[in-house]
C-alpha cells in the first residue's frame, strides 16, 4: 500500500522502531485464504530475503497456470482448495477463473501485498495514489490459499484451507471474507480460526461491509481479531459545478480526458429512461433501462444501489453519455468510495445529491461539471470510520464487543491481478499493476501484517496478547483532536463501530500490559453461552466436561468490556454487572499502574484496586471492574447502549479498554 | 436423486475410531459409504470425485466434506464416532 505506512508511523526512525526490531517480519509466515495471488507482481519478489524458516512444511502447487517454480523466498506457499466449490456448482470453467491458486479476482492480490508486500516504488493507480508502496510487513514471507471463486467462497474449502495453513506452519491468518453469523459451532470459519489458535496462529478476519446498521459485525468469534475500517488523511477529490454556482464535493478515480471547462447538460437518470422501462430501474441506471437519445452529450446522474456503482458508469457511457454523478441515497448516508470509472464520473453523498436533484427539477436546462482534482494529502479529519463497516453489538454473544479494532480500509492502493480491470468489468480492457479498492477486506491485511510485525518482534507472545497490545494501544481522536467521527452521520463514534478504537502499531509493540487467554479461558467461555457439550466439542473435541458452576461469557479476560442488562422498566433497583480481569506485566518489572475510568452519564462505574504495582515482570495482577447502571424501558425490539472507558497508566504506558453497557 | 444434496462438514471422534482401520481417512470413507449405502439399495455412490468425500481435516478440525441429503445427514449424525454434521454457508469476499 502507499501512504497507509507513513499513516500507520510504521516509517518512523525512533529507536524502538517497530519494523525495524521485527526485522520486517522476516521470521513471521502470513497465510492469506482469498482468491490467490498474481505471483509476477514486484510486490512478491524475493531480492534481499534470507532462506525460508526451517519449519516450513508447506509450499507451491504445480498447475499449468501457476507454475511451483512462481514460488520464491517470499512466495513460500500457494495452494488452491476448489472441491466444495465444484461439487456446489460444477467443474471450474478455466475459460473464465484459474483453476490454481493463480488470482483471477484481484481482491487476493490486493490483501496478500497489503500485509506483506515488499517495497515498490512509483506505485499508483492511473497515477493516483503514487508512492512506494509496501505491506505492512514487508519482509514477512507469504502463504496463499486460494478459497474463492467466481459464485463465493465455500465452508468446506475456507475449513481445509485453515487445515492446510497450519499443517504447512504459518504464524498469522488473515482472511477477509464472511457471512451470516451462526453459533460457533456451525461456522467453519470460527472453528477453523479456534484450531489455528490452538496451535499459536493468529487470526484476523474482516467484520464486513454491512454498515452502518446495527448488530451487522459478522467473524465475532472471541479467538478471532475482527477488523473494522476506516479512512486515511488522503482522498481523490472529484467536484460537481452546477451552473448555479454551487459545488458539490464528491470523490473519483477516473483517470482519462476530462469534460473540459464548460458546463455540460444534466439529466437525473430517472426522467431518461427508455420505453417501457421503469422510472425506478432507469434511476439506478441498471444495465439496458436508458434511452440513448435522452443521455447522449449529457451528464447523468444515478442512484446508489442494486448494481455495481463501476457498472453504472459503464451503462452510462454505453448510452452515450459525457459523464455521470453517482448520488447515494439516503440509506448510503454520506460515505464515499472512489472508484475507476470507465467515463468522467464522481460520486457525491446524499445530501449532495438530494440538494443536485432538487436543481435538475427547480432549473430549466440544468448543467454541471465535474473537476477531477487528483490525489490529496493531509485530510482532516482522519481517521473516519467508514460508512460501509459492520457494526456491534456482536449478534452472537453481546458480551464480547465487535468489532475488535479499526485500521485503514478506505481507498486502499495494492497490487492487483493482470487478469482482470481495476474496475472488474468485462468490457473494460485496462490492466493496471496497483489498484485503489475499500472494504473491511482491505483493513483486515492491514492488521495481519501488523500482527506478524509483533510476532517477530515479541515471538513468545501468544495471539491473545498480540490482540490485546493492538487493542489496549489504540487511539480513539482523529488528526483534529476529535473523537473519532462516523462517516455514515458525520457525528461522533462509537465502539459498536470501532472497537477498541483505530490501530497504533508502534504503541502495540509496547503495550505495559496485556490480557491473556489459554484455551481453557476460551472453553470456560463456551460453557458460559450454554452451549451443549456435543456443540463445545465440535470446537474443541479436547474439552472436558463444563464445571457445574458456569459464569457469565463477560468474564472472558477480553481487552474490552461488554454487558447486556435486561430492560426492567417496571423495577427502580439499579442494574449492576461485574467484570473480573487478569493482566500480564509485559513491561518493565517495577511498574505502578493507575486507573483512570470515564462512564457515561447515570452509569457508576468502580475499579478496584485502583493501583495495580508490578515487581516483576510477566507478573499477573487482577482487578475487578463493577458497573452499576439505571433501570431502563425502551421499545420492543430495541437496544440502549452507553459507552465508557478504562485506561490503566503508569505514565509512559495507556492501557486502554471500551466499555459498552447494553440494556 | 441430487435433489436436495448439500456439502455437509462431519466432524468425527478421533477416540472413537476403531482399531481396524489403519487410517483416518479409511474410518471417514467407510462410514460415508455405509451412509450412502443404507440411502441406496445399489451402490450408484461414487459415480466421480466429488461425490465421494471432498475433504478430509486432520489439523484444526478432524472430520470430513461430503455431500449428503439431508436424510444422509442424520442417518450421519448416528453413525458410531460421528460427533455432527452440519452443511456448508457460501461466503463473500468483503
Amino acid at each position: 500500500t502507499t501512504h497507509t505506512p507513513e499513516f500507520l508511523g510504521l516509517n518512523s526512525s525512533v529507536a524502538t522502531d517497530l519494523t525495524e526490531e521485527a526485522k520486517y517480519g522476516e521470521d513471521v509466515i502470513i497465510g492469506v485464504l482469498d482468491t490467490g495471488v498474481w505471483p509476477e507482481r514486484a510486490s512478491f519478489l524475493d531480492h534481499k530475503m534470507g532462506p525460508i524458516p526451517a519449519r516450513w512444511l508447506g509450499g507451491c502447487a504445480d498447475e499449468e497456470s501457476f507454475s511451483a517454480s512462481l514460488c520464491n523466498r517470499k512466495l513460500i506457499g500457494a495452494k488452491y482448495f476448489a472441491k466444495g466449490y465444484e461439487a456446489a456448482t460444477g467443474p471450474v470453467n478455466t475459460t473464465v477463473e484459474f483453476k490454481s491458486a493463480r488470482d483471477g479476482e484481484g481482491h487476493g492480490t490486493h490483501t496478500a501485498s497489503t500485509a506483506a508486500g515488499r517495497m515498490v516504488s512509483k506505485a499508483s493507480l492511473l497515477g493516483f495514489a503514487e508512492g512506494v508502496a509496501r505491506g505492512m510487513a514487508s519482509k514477512a514471507r507469504l502463504a496463499v490459499y486460494k478459497v474463492c471463486w467466481e459464485s463465493g467462497c465455500y465452508d468446506s474449502d475456507i475449513l481445509a484451507a485453515f487445515d492446510e495453513a497450519v499443517a504447512d506452519g504459518v504464524d498469522v491468518i488473515s482472511l477477509s471474507v464472511g457471512g451470516g453469523v451462526v453459533p460457533y459451532y456451525l461456522d467453519p470459519i470460527a472453528i477453523g480460526a479456534y484450531g489455528a489458535m490452538k496451535k499459536g496462529v493468529f487470526v484476523s478476519c474482516s467484520a464486513g461491509n454491512s454498515g452502518p446498521g446495527s448488530l451487522t459485525v459478522t467473524n465475532v468469534a472471541p479467538w478471532i481479531t475482527t477488523v473494522a475500517a476506516s479512512t486515511i488523511d488522503r482522498s481523490f477529490p472529484a467536484t460537481v459545478t452546477l451552473s448555479g454556482g454551487d459545488e458539490f464535493q464528491g470523490t473519483s478515480l477516473y483517470s482519462g480526458p476530462d469534460l473540459g471547462d464548460s458546463l455540460h447538460p444534466l439529466i437525473y437518470a430517472v426522467n431518461a429512461s427508455k420505453a417501457g422501462v421503469n422510472a425506478y430501474s432507469a434511476s439506478l441506471c441498471l444495465d439496458g433501462t436508458l434511452d440513448p437519445a435522452k443521455v447522449k452529450g449529457r451528464i447523468v446522474l444515478c442512484d446508489r444501489g442494486s448494481n455495481a456503482r463501476v457498472a453504472k458508469g459503464q451503462v452510462v457511457k454505453a448510452a452515450g453519455a459525457l459523464g455521470m454523478i453517482l448520488a447515494n441515497l439516503p440509506v448510503d448516508g454520506e460515505g464515499l468510495v472512489a472508484d475507476s470509472h470507465v467515463l468522467p464520473a464522481t460520486a457525491v453523498g446524499a445530501k449532495a445529491g438530494a440538494k443536485i436533484k432538487d436543481y435538475i427539477l427547480s432549473t430549466k436546462s440544468p448543467k454541471a461539471n465535474i473537476l477531477f482534482r487528483g490525489t490529496v494529502y493531509g485530510v482532516q479529519p482522519a481517521p473516519v470510520i467508514s460508512s460501509f463497516s459492520s457494526r456491534g453489538p456482536n449478534p452472537e454473544t453481546p458480551e464480547v464487543l465487535k468489532p475488535d479494532i479499526t485500521a485503514p480500509g478506505v481507498n486502499i492502493l495494492a497490487a492487483w491481478t493482470g487478469a482482470a480491470a481495476p474496475t472488474g468489468l468485462e468490457g473494460d480492457n485496462r490492466t493496471v499493476e496497483f489498484n485503489i479498492i475499500s472494504g473491511t477486506s482491505m483493513s483486515c491485511p492491514h492488521i495481519s501484517g501488523i500482527a506478524a510485525l509483533l510476532k517477530g518482534a515479541r515471538p513468545g507472545w501468544s495471539p491473545a496478547m498480540i490482540k490485546s497490545a493492538i487493542m489496549t494501544s489504540a487511539y480513539v481522536v482523529d488528526n483534529t483532536g476529535a473523537p473519532l467521527a462516523d462517516e455514515a452521520t458525520g457525528n461522533v463514534s462509537t465502539p459498536f463501530a470501532y472497537g477498541a478504537g483505530h490501530v497504533d502499531p508502534q504503541r502495540a509493540m509496547n503495550p505495559g500490559l496485556v490480557y491473556d487467554l489459554e484455551v481453557a479461558d476460551y472453553i470456560k467461555f463456551l460453557c458460559a453461552l450454554n452451549y451443549s457439550q456435543a456443540a463445545i466439542r465440535v470446537i474443541d473435541p479436547d474439552v472436558g466436561a463444563c464445571p457445574t458452576k458456569i459464569g457469565s461469557p463477560s468474564e472472558l479476560n477480553y481487552p474490552s468490556f461488554s454487558t447486556l442488562f435486561d430492560q426492567t422498566g417496571s423495577s427502580s433497583a439499579m442494574l449492576e454487572t461485574t467484570f473480573s480481569r487478569t493482566v500480564t506485566n509485559v513491561g518493565p518489572a517495577n511498574s505502578t499502574y493507575t486507573v483512570d475510568v470515564v462512564g457515561p452519564k447515570n452509569v457508576k462505574i468502580t475499579v478496584s484496586p485502583s493501583i495495580l504495582e508490578f515487581t516483576e515482570e510477566n507478573q499477573k495482577l487482577h482487578y475487578t471492574m463493577k458497573v452499576s447502571a439505571p433501570p431502563v424501558k425502551l421499545p420492543p425490539g430495541t437496544i440502549g447502549s452507553a459507552f465508557g472507558f478504562v485506561a490503566w497508566t503508569d505514565g509512559i504506558h495507556v492501557v486502554q479498554s471500551p466499555i459498552v453497557i447494553n440494556w | 436423486s441430487d435433489l436436495g444434496v448439500r456439502t455437509y462438514i462431519v466432524q468425527m471422534a478421533q477416540t472413537q475410531q476403531p482399531v481396524v482401520f489403519n487410517s483416518h481417512q479409511s474410518w471417514y470413507e467407510s462410514t460415508f459409504h455405509a451412509v450412502k449405502q443404507m440411502r441406496h439399495t445399489q451402490s450408484v455412490f461414487a459415480v466421480n470425485e466429488l461425490d465421494g468425500i471432498l475433504h478430509t481435516y486432520s489439523t484444526v478440525f478432524q472430520g470430513f466434506a461430503a455431500r449428503l441429503t439431508e436424510a444422509e445427514a442424520e442417518a450421519m449424525r448416528l453413525r458410531p464416532g460421528v460427533m455432527a454434521a452440519y452443511p456448508e454457508q457460501v461466503r463473500q469476499l468483503h
